[in-house]
């Protein structure tokens, strides 16, 4: 038998644009 | 990162525009039958995408020809996810995908391509993917069946959108999550090496057990165990508001190694920081509350949990242990995050220690820390250099490749075999 199984996965957050130092 | 203001010039307004996003993943376990979740969450509006595919990255941004292979959602080729939520797509069978084992494809990336229709509105993403992917110019519409990367015109490191994919397997198979914040997530490892800990632990389940067993990533840069935090920032939710979802919202979930907690002890967020993210120092006290909360919650769902002792920060900012101040004099957030944020390391790791408050113990300091009484408590000397941006100085925090390898090879890969 089979099921789903999580493979690949990551966190979400919320974006923010990134400045430069 | 690259400079988003080219792709997404009003990112922090409208979002995106009437562009594709190709998004590059690695499996780490392979199948012909894979489904996939995109996340809204932190969205502000609907978000609608025209057509998606999935591919076999050759290079770069292109794919092999051959593998571009569409993604419906309700048998629709676009999909609209209303602000706040996440969706899952239809099972997607990939014709050229023998079977998990199949050799040509183990360790390959696939690249998820995705255009979206529109304003996205706010975007959901994944700051710290130490990943390349693909992003095509505003307005330029839909380049999901593209096998060619040259309307990909823009780069960055983070995941957009994409939060999971999943294969069929069998029902015998060990999910394991690694949970955390950035020391899991993978600062200052090899840009696009896959050399987070996890990803060796992975390499070593898989030469043990072969295909019965998949490790995924649900770590943050900044995450926290416990509240308050700021939970629309690009660190996200504390662990025990984020876990339902990203952690036991995974499929087939068996197990879970845990690191978390030196940013709670504020460590790089201390009383002079900017208290945008990480408004507060938690005591050692609340922080083992939140990782008994986690613990009974992942138990109650029938999910191993494994703690993994805190790594050393003690020279975290701290100018007498070395850190840079005439190259990064802004970056100095706290006078010294040394001594205060060391004791409640100890703590954190004598509770992670004692058995019975976990289903078991990864000794990732004892694995990382210099034993030598002259090295003051900090990570052994040739786990410092920073291995990714190699001209910039160390942060006594991030362990570099040779600290995260050891790391990996510290797990005690036995409670995870196949039964």
């Amino acid at each position: 038998p089979q099921h789903w199984v999580a493979s690949w996965a990551t966190s979400p957050a919320a974006y923010f644009v990134y400045v430069a130092p | 990162q690259p400079d988003l203001a080219f792709p997404f010039p009003n990112a922090n307004t409208s979002g995106a525009n009437d562009q594709t996003i190709r998004s590059i993943v690695k499996p780490d376990l392979w199948g012909n039958t894979m489904r996939l979740r995109f996340s809204n969450v932190f969205g502000n509006q609907a978000l609608t995408f025209d057509s998606t595919t999935i591919a076999l990255q050759e290079y770069a941004g292109n794919v092999v020809h051959g593998t571009v292979t569409p993604v419906t959602f309700g048998r629709s080729l676009s999909v609209t996810i209303p602000a706040g939520q996440e969706m899952w797509s239809d099972p997607v069978r990939l014709a050229w995908v023998r079977s998990a084992d199949d050799p040509l494809i183990q360790g390959r990336n696939l690249a998820i391509s995705y255009s979206i229709r529109g304003d996205s509105g706010h975007m959901t993403y994944h700051s710290g993917a130490n990943t390349t992917s693909y992003i095509t110019g505003p307005g330029t519409g839909d380049h999901t069946n593209d096998a060619d990367g040259f309307a990909y015109e823009y780069t960055t490191s983070s995941w957009f959108f994409l939060t999971t994919l999943d294969v069929m397997a069998s029902t015998d198979t060990v999910v394991i999550c690694a949970f955390g914040d950035s020391i899991t997530d993978g600062t200052h490892t090899t840009f696009n090496g896959n050399d987070r800990w996890a990803n060796v632990l992975s390499r070593r389940l898989h030469d043990a057990y072969g295909n019965k067993v998949s490790i995924v990533n649900e770590a943050i840069g900044g995450n926290r165990v416990i509240n308050p935090v700021v939970a629309n920032a690009a660190s996200g939710p504390a662990a025990v508001d984020r876990l339902d979802r990203d952690v036991l919202g995974l499929s087939g979930l068996t197990d879970v190694i845990w690191l978390e907690g030196i940013n709670d002890l504020g460590a790089g967020y201390g009383a002079a920081a900017n208290p945008v993210e990480n408004p507060v120092v938690h005591t050692p006290q609340a922080i083992i509350a939140g990782y008994q909360d986690v613990v009974a919650r992942l138990h109650r769902h029938g999910v191993k949990v494994y703690g993994a002792t805190v790594v050393s920060a003690l020279g975290l900012n701290n100018p007498a242990q070395g850190w840079d101040l005439i190259h990064f004099p802004s970056f100095l957030a706290t006078v010294d995050n040394g001594a205060a944020v060391e004791a409640g390391r100890l703590i954190l790791n004598q509770f992670i220690r004692t058995p019975g408050n976990f289903d078991g113990v990864v000794d990732f300091d004892a694995a990382t820390r210099d034993p030598d009484p002259a090295a003051l408590g900090n990570m052994k000397a040739k786990y410092l250099p920073n291995s990714q941006f190699t001209q910039l100085p160390w942060d006594y925090l991030h362990p570099n490749h040779a600290g995260y390898n050891a790391m990996g090879l510290a797990v005690d890969i036995a409670p995870f075999a196949p039964a």
